[in-house]
């Protein structure tokens, strides 16, 4: 695993998100519940704790986007890049982009949105990408994952709870 | 005149291999055309670079292996900055 320069992270345990604005290609409630079982996988092993809102900033702002979407990053069409997001701090960073030009789905048939966005709120917490092949922190989308068994890598837990520790017994 | 199917699939793959490599791994941008640098020692590094990073044959070389892991969808956070 690796964490940014500078280590950054979060100084508070529980932190708030909020889904900006929606997907055409799945029902909303379905993009809520692949945020919400994303952010649960890194819940599960750090003493982090995330609620939503619906207004105001919160820590962790989900949008989807296409093209130029005024960050200097700007998304490339279908395929290639499929999200991006920033380390821990104020303002962009912590928030994660998806780029609406991909066919978000709950499964594997297109780009699966639980996946990508796990993967993307490691970056939120202040993992970077790893190395390692069987990582979710893996910078390559990998559309072969059992979602069924889907657990985080001993890679993936090791660098969370390098930052935040376990989860209180 | 207009660049034959080969050519021009060669030229696309050099475009995806320059923005790969700038995007990613920190190559840095330089006007000059990519396909003549190529074989330059530092593109063979950045090369180099991806190719141990992603996991695959450290070639320095364009192989079918390393082409094939460009073209997958991925993340757009770099995985090597400056």
């Amino acid at each position: 695993f690796r964490t940014f320069p500078g280590m950054p992270k979060w100084r508070k345990t529980h932190l708030t998100y909020r889904i900006v604005n929606y997907t055409l290609d799945l029902p909303r409630d379905a993009v809520d519940s692949a945020i919400e079982k994303a952010l649960k996988v890194w819940e599960e092993v750090t003493p982090l704790t995330f609620s939503r809102i619906y207004e105001r900033e919160a820590d962790i702002m989900i949008t989807f986007a296409v093209r130029n979407h005024g960050d200097f990053f700007d998304f490339d069409g279908p395929g290639k890049v499929l999200a991006h997001a920033y380390p821990p701090g104020p303002g962009i960073n912590g928030d994660a982009h998806f780029d609406d030009d991909e066919q978000w789905t709950k499964d594997t048939s297109g780009t699966n949105l639980f996946l990508v966005a796990a993967h993307e709120f490691g970056h939120s917490l202040g993992l970077e990408h790893s190395k390692n092949p069987e990582a979710l922190m893996y910078p390559v989308y990998n559309s072969s994952t059992d979602l069924a068994s889907f657990r985080l890598s001993q890679d993936d837990v090791t660098g969370i709870q390098s930052l935040y520790g376990p989860p209180p017994a | 005149h207009p660049l034959n199917g080969a050519a021009r699939d060669e030229e696309d793959s050099m475009d995806l291999v320059q923005h790969y490599l700038e995007d990613y791994y920190n190559l840095a941008k330089d006007a000059k055309q990519f396909a003549k640098r190529k074989d330059s020692s530092p593109v063979v590094k950045k090369i180099q670079e991806m190719q141990k990073f992603l996991g695959l044959k450290v070639t320095g070389k364009l192989d079918s292996d390393t082409l094939q892991v460009m073209h997958k969808p991925r993340c757009g956070v770099p995985d090597i900055r400056e």
